[in-house]
């Protein structure tokens, strides 16, 4: 499902570079269920957002389901992130002029989806994450936390192929964590392809798949 | 040095109310280690926000060292919290347009430190984080624990006598968990009146004195 080969990302600030991924390579099956952990500024998000087309590499190739994606333009980047993947940042990202409701919904009303049947879903959805009673509150009426399963609620409202978590749980009780973790793992076991970065070794460890990231390099990837 | 009396926090959406605070009364003496936990939405970040004098209660009073300060204005608010409150903000609120550098050294710059002065104060606090090889980086150009780590040494920069940290090791590995929670507890030590916030359960143990709060009223307040 995904390839990745020789992957560099180097950033430029001021005169000094910063190598934040250093010659990665790593293949996810369909259907795979990792968690990605490691030190402060290993560079995990700049790894997810590689995997989410939403930067580009340095150098080396991106295959996503058999298609080299490194290369393609920003607008067909956008066109197939928009289809085939979920992202929850690790600050979120929500809208702050719109309710939870709509920031939940939005993605559905970009996918052309009739009003009812999105009222439904959106309804399904803040109910697993105990958030019906906030619907129509905005971000910044929301606690942390609130505003973290939001952010989650939005990225697999579509149900995508390949669904990536950046530090999901960072803001929330260990209640609420285990509610996040379970509906990322419901959609896992429908299917989808999931990519969990995390700070918490509980959550780390019910992946199938473990990775650890130090200095920009995966220095361990075990299974089982 | 902290007294709340029959605090209530409601807050107004639409024609909905949230009674976030519930008569919440507590006193805190000056150099004590408090910690706070419960459960997402609980009103742990609207009750830092009353103590830090960023937000005002919808009733009750709020004594700061015998001072009350509900019923000042604005800019004496203002005034205070420059004075005497650090605050390590749950989404940080660091200044975009300036480097790590700068924001940390932004109170100082404010008291009118000297230059020469200042420079070495953030050099001690940016080592003490290992955070010195990002001293030139802005906030975009950071990863999320290294940006909650800049929080952190801005709000304990100034050794104020209230430190208020909502959730300041949400986005941190564990050992760069330990050491923010180390500097926090260093400046307790000093005398400084230290109240966590935080969903660690390792983090909240450490206090001396642990609350819980659920549904805006504080549930269980132990010592020892
Ligand atoms: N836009 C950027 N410009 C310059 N350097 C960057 C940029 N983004 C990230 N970095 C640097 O690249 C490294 C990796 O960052 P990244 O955000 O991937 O870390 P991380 O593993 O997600 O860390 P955390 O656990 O703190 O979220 C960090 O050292 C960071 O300072
Ligand atoms: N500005 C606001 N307007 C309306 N409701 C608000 C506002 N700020 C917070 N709330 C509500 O008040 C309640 C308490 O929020 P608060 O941010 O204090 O929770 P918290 O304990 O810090 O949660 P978390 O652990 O998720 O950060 C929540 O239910 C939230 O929806
Ligand atoms: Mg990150
Ligand atoms: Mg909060």
């Amino acid at each position: 499902m995904i390839t990745l080969e020789g992957i560099n990302r180097i950033f430029q600030v001021g005169d000094q570079q910063v190598h934040a991924l250093d010659d990665i390579s790593l293949t996810i099956q369909p259907g795979e269920y990792l968690s990605l952990m490691g030190p402060s500024g290993s560079g995990k998000s700049t790894l997810l957002n590689i995997l989410g087309l939403l930067d580009k590499p340095t150098s080396g190739r991106y295959l996503l389901e058999g298609r080299e994606v490194t290369s393609l333009s920003d607008d067909e980047q956008a066109s197939v992130r928009g289809e085939k993947i979920g992202f929850v940042f690790q600050f979120f990202h929500l809208v702050p002029r719109m309710s939870a409701f709509e920031n939940v919904e939005l993605p559905l009303v970009l996918a052309g989806m009739a009003p009812s049947v999105r009222r439904e879903r959106v309804h399904v959805i803040l109910e697993q994450l105990g958030l019906m009673d906030r619907a129509h509150h905005r971000p910044d009426q929301l606690s942390g936390g609130q505003r973290q399963r939001i952010a989650i609620a939005r990225a697999t409202i579509m149900k995508p192929s390949l669904l990536l978590a950046d530090e999901p749980t960072g803001n929330l009780d260990s209640r609420s964590g285990t509610d996040v973790v379970e509906v990322l793992e419901q959609l896992n076991a429908g299917g989808i392809t999931l990519v969990v970065v995390t700070h918490d070794g509980q959550v780390g460890k019910r992946a199938g798949r473990r990775l650890r990231m130090v200095d920009g390099a995966i220095v361990k990837d075990e299974r089982g």
